[in-house]
């Protein structure tokens, strides 16, 4: 039978197979490198030998075991904000489809980052702070705010800046295909001051990306340390 | 595509230069950096007696001895790599996720008769 120009040679697939992967990529929407890829990557091209073998299943940046790190991006929507107490900002599902991860990778570090437009959510007032929280939400279904429900991450702040780092490594002990959360900031402050809420609330839409850096060790340098 | 190779060359075992580009092996699409890396390779050859920095086993000095008195019963040792170091890679994944991957054994800094 024909041979589909799409399909790969049995060596080009064996090649695959030994870097890791299932089949060759082709990227639809390529993404900008995220920085702090591009700082790793950068760095150890730079490292002389010895210490490139040494550090080939740790990374030397977050100070972790791991050969593999990845970045993904945010696919959650806004959500309506519901019955908010007090002001609430924003809500907004955060998901991550970690379907790419291998059977026998060994997650080492996992780490939320939010970012804003500028530094924005600047309290206007004495007393008031900006609150962040971050529950866990099932993958399936539209997540729904429940009653004394303790928040993943709960975080007060007067000032919130351009980027937040959140460390979700213990939340991904366990990782399953995806993960679901569900972000909100709200505004809080003296009673009377709902001006000033409002108005705090009003650079939500500084809101610009989110992504999950996730640092693995993979099957590989697993092997390599069970040897040793 | 290999640059042009050294000068001197020599018949023993020994680092020769490989370049790999990807876009020859039409991976350009996704792997973002490198576009390409050094890989070498081992060439050359393993004969009697075998000189200290050939980088040679005890096992690999023997056979040599049993290959010069018996060539057609057995083969000469093999010149193949002894170190080999890591590479970096930057790609995106099926996904369209950005990866960084550390991965092993992918350049060759010596060669041995084994």
């Amino acid at each position: 039978s024909p041979v589909l120009a799409t399909e790969l040679s049995p060596q080009e697939n064996s090649l695959l197979k030994s870097l890791g992967l299932s089949a060759k990529p082709s990227p639809k929407k390529p993404v900008p490198v995220p920085p702090v890829l591009w700082r790793m990557f950068q760095k150890r091209k730079a490292l002389p030998w010895p210490d490139k073998e040494r550090d080939s299943c740790r990374v030397e940046e977050l100070n972790v075991p791991g050969d593999i790190v990845r970045v993904f991006a945010d696919q959650g929507r806004f959500l309506p904000e519901g019955q908010p107490q007090g002001w609430l900002c924003l809500r907004k599902l955060l998901f991550f489809n970690l379907s790419v991860l291998e059977e026998g990778e060994r997650l080492t570090m996992a780490q939320l980052e939010l970012q804003f437009h500028h530094n924005s959510y600047q309290a206007p007032g004495p007393g008031q702070v900006l609150e962040l929280r971050l529950y866990q939400a099932s993958p399936r279904g539209l997540p729904q705010p429940q009653p004394g429900r303790r928040p993943l991450v709960e975080r007060s702040f007067v000032h919130l800046h351009k980027s937040l780092l959140f460390n979700l490594s213990a939340a991904l002990k366990m990782p399953g295909r995806s993960l679901a959360l569900v972000l909100e900031i709200s505004a809080s402050g003296r009673a009377g001051a709902s001006g000033s809420l409002r108005s705090l609330c009003a650079s939500a839409d500084a809101f610009s990306a989110t992504s999950l850096l996730v640092v693995t060790l993979g099957q590989q340098c697993r092997a390599g340390r069970s040897r040793r | 595509s290999a640059p042009s190779p050294p000068l001197t060359p020599s018949p023993l075992c020994k680092p020769r230069r490989l370049y790999i580009s990807f876009s020859d092996v039409g991976w350009e699409n996704w792997i973002i950096a490198p576009q390409g890396y050094l890989a070498n390779y081992c060439g050359g050859d393993c004969p009697f007696p075998l000189a200290a920095e050939l980088n040679s086993t005890n096992h690999a000095v023997l056979q040599t001895m049993v290959h010069s008195l018996d060539p057609q019963g057995t083969p000469q040792p093999c010149c193949v790599p002894v170190r080999l170091s890591p590479i970096s890679m930057l790609y995106y994944d099926n996904s369209d996720n950005v990866v960084l991957r550390h991965y092993q054994d992918m350049v060759v800094d010596e060669c041995g008769c084994r």
